[in-house]
């Protein structure tokens, strides 16, 4: 594992956590888009399926559980144990139009056309716009809190360092897998507007607020 | 037939 996966990992773990923190110390999911959740959970459990079927280390193992885990926590929380706090009338996003498109393409562009690969090839397309119902939300409401900025910013860093991984992994192992690398790319540009907002905003003090 | 990459990212 090069450095660039690990960081990857460290950063997407950290946005998981950070999540799970504000809203279990706040006791509130304001701000938290249930709909991105809820993709990402479908995200973990179609693409980790593998876990029955294939062992490859104790970290990979021990990551994919955590991560399967902590996404049923949080959408556990959003819509029963802090229900109350939930704000549904800006989640409005229409999962369908990710959902039907990223199915329909998984069974057109895939590596074999088997069950498990279909399921995985659909987890990679579905997590390349999962985050879009929460950046919907935050640009409807024209403003996120600070803490959310962070786990947007966790999230979004973590596949932008895959990249890197990629490239370092093509280089040096001549390997590649062009189904995770489109996607990827198109997971990294959807974050660019964040990531600005992010360092001229949060990085200096100031709450993200979009003008309105 | 070509072997699918190996899934040991995450």
């Amino acid at each position: 594992m090069n450095i660039f996966r690990f960081l990857g990992d460290i950063s997407h773990l950290s946005a998981i956590i950070i999540l799970l923190l504000k809203i279990w110390k706040s006791r509130s999911c304001a701000g938290i888009s249930g709909k991105s959740q809820l993709l990402f959970a479908i995200v973990f459990t179609t693409r980790y399926l593998d876990l029955f079927t294939n062992f490859i280390s104790f970290y990979n193992t021990s990551m994919k559980v955590v991560y399967v885990a902590s996404s049923y926590a949080t959408v556990w929380m959003i819509y029963s144990k802090f229900k109350a706090t939930y704000d549904g009338n800006h989640d409005t996003f229409r999962v369908e139009f990710l959902i039907v498109p990223t199915a329909i393409l998984s069974f057109l562009v895939n590596h074999d056309f088997t069950p498990l690969e279909i399921l995985w090839t659909f987890s990679i397309y579905l997590e390349s716009v999962a985050i879009l119902p929460q950046l919907f939300m935050v640009s409807k409401t024209g403003e996120a809190e600070t803490i959310t900025s962070h786990y947007l910013f966790a999230l979004g860093i973590y596949r932008t360092l895959y990249l890197f991984n990629w490239i370092w992994r093509y280089q040096f192992e001549e390997f590649f897998d062009l189904i995770a690398i489109v996607a990827g790319l198109v997971q990294t540009v959807l974050y660019c507007d964040f990531f600005y907002l992010y360092i001229t905003k949060v990085l200096k003090g100031k709450k993200l607020s979009l003008p309105a | 037939e070509e072997e699918t990459p190996l899934k040991d990212e995450l």
